[in-house]
């Protein structure tokens, strides 16, 4: 998280504030819930309290404007800058302003203005931007449902007022995970058109042979049709798609976009409806096969044929010597086999067929 | 020489970003894509999102800029 210089802050945390007008896309109940609900996200966390004032000046005033609305700062219309607000101080300060050539919104169907409003009168009330991908105060837009505060953000604030006394229990969602965790593993691997997609938790990482530095992104920003948690994924490449596995449904992307029809059930594959989940996903472009592993077992898909092939399950252990373990997630380059179990990444060689190497899971992200 | 035209459009796009969330100074002197104040800005941002740190308008760092966001810098004052 990050302050504003020189840390400013309410000095009361009795704070007043204002909505001067409402946008015509939304209820004005809708707007007035949007504000509330977005004010009780800080107030749940800190000592500050909001009251709303219906005339004169409150500490922060809360504005739809387009273009240039009289603070030097004019927004760009759709898109681009949403909205802006100032640092706690008089006059301005703590002023929160909407872009009007926005569509606001109450879900996900264009920009949700609770989602905004908690971001912005975070600036409100002191914080700055962080670079923490998965956190509130992150400068790019994203959505998401459920508890809109990180670890981060509840840090940053509480740095400036210090907790609620009666702190009501929050769930905070969790921090991006860090790439270089020794203990990190993973939720699941595809190849994508070339680069390298590593799945965990809300979160997914994009490899580019020629990027040595990977970039973290939440799951939704991307693809906000899937799941934010993803068991399992493969490449098709004939077929130019991935397909995401989360519990017994399936997922199929082409680039950006969910093709036509999917979601799908796993047990359309071919898998008995005792599986409820597939743990990792492996396309061996030499063979045609799809591997799917579900606990000790795995499974072998013909993508040509569209059916799954027979004499499956078998034991991963017989299979795959020196893989005695569940697998996480399974890659496959150039002839070899990668599986990841826990923060052990293990390169199997499909033609010697035995493990030959063991690596650490985020030796892949440059750990 | 002058920009191809995207180019142009992908670099505009970038100074306004810049001058709006990093204090890029308005109406750089000389050629505008050299500039190291233009540059310095495009690192500072690179660094910010965690991103492979070039100093040049490279695709992921532009993807960045086009993103809906806040309109509070990043940085500063």
């Amino acid at each position: 998280y990050n302050h504003f210089p020189r840390h400013l802050k309410w000095q009361n945390n009795n704070v007043t504030f204002r909505i001067l007008n409402y946008t015509p896309d939304l209820k004005k109940a809708d707007v007035d819930r949007a504000i509330r609900n977005a004010l009780n996200v800080w107030a749940d966390v800190t000592p500050l309290t909001f009251k709303k004032l219906h005339h004169g000046n409150a500490d922060i005033m809360i504005s739809f404007g387009s273009k240039e609305h009289g603070d030097y700062n004019p927004f760009d219309g759709p898109n681009g800058l949403l909205a802006h607000a100032y640092p706690p101080g008089q006059g301005i300060g703590g002023d929160t302003h909407f872009d009007e050539d926005e569509q606001w919104t109450k879900d996900s169907s264009a920009y949700n203005l609770f989602i905004v409003a908690a971001h912005e009168l975070g600036h409100a009330l002191g914080m700055s931007h962080s670079s923490d991908p998965g956190a509130l105060m992150y400068p790019v837009y994203s959505y998401a449902t459920g508890y809109p505060l990180t670890e981060d953000d509840i840090e940053g604030i509480q740095a400036l007022y210090g907790p609620n006394p009666n702190a009501r229990k929050v769930k905070p969602k969790p921090d991006a995970p860090n790439k270089c965790d020794p203990k990190l593993t993973f939720d699941a691997v595809t190849e994508l058109r070339g680069e390298t997609i590593i799945f965990k938790d809300r979160f997914y990482w994009r490899l580019h042979p020629q990027m040595p530095e990977p970039e973290q992104t939440l799951i939704k920003s991307t693809w906000p049709s899937i799941p934010n948690k993803v068991d399992a994924a493969y490449e098709n490449p004939e077929k130019d798609l991935v397909i995401i596995f989360s519990g017994i449904r399936m997922w199929a992307l082409n680039g950006y976009n969910l093709v036509d029809g999917y979601p799908k059930y796993i047990h359309k594959l071919g898998l008995p409806k005792s599986i409820r989940k597939i743990d990792a996903a492996v396309h061996i472009k030499d063979t045609g096969k799809t591997l799917l592993f579900t606990d000790e077992d795995y499974w072998s898909y013909d993508e040509a044929a569209g059916s799954m092939d027979s004499g499956y399950p078998r034991s991963i252990e017989d299979d795959f010597p020196g893989m005695d373990d569940e697998i996480d997630a399974a890659a496959y380059h150039y002839g070899y086999l990668y599986f990841f179990h826990e923060h052990i990444q293990y390169e199997y060689s499909y033609t010697s067929r035995k493990v030959i190497r063991i690596l650490r899971t985020n030796s892949i992200l440059n750990c | 020489l002058p920009l191809p035209s995207e180019n142009r459009d992908n670099y505009l796009l970038a100074e306004k970003y810049l001058r709006r969330l990093y204090g890029l100074p308005a109406g750089l002197q000389g050629r505008h894509s050299s500039s190291s104040a233009f540059q310095t800005k495009i690192k500072e941002m690179q660094r910010f999102f965690n991103l492979k740190v070039t100093g040049n308008l490279d695709d992921n760092t532009l993807e960045l800029m086009k993103q809906a966001r806040c309109g509070v810098p990043d940085i500063g004052e």
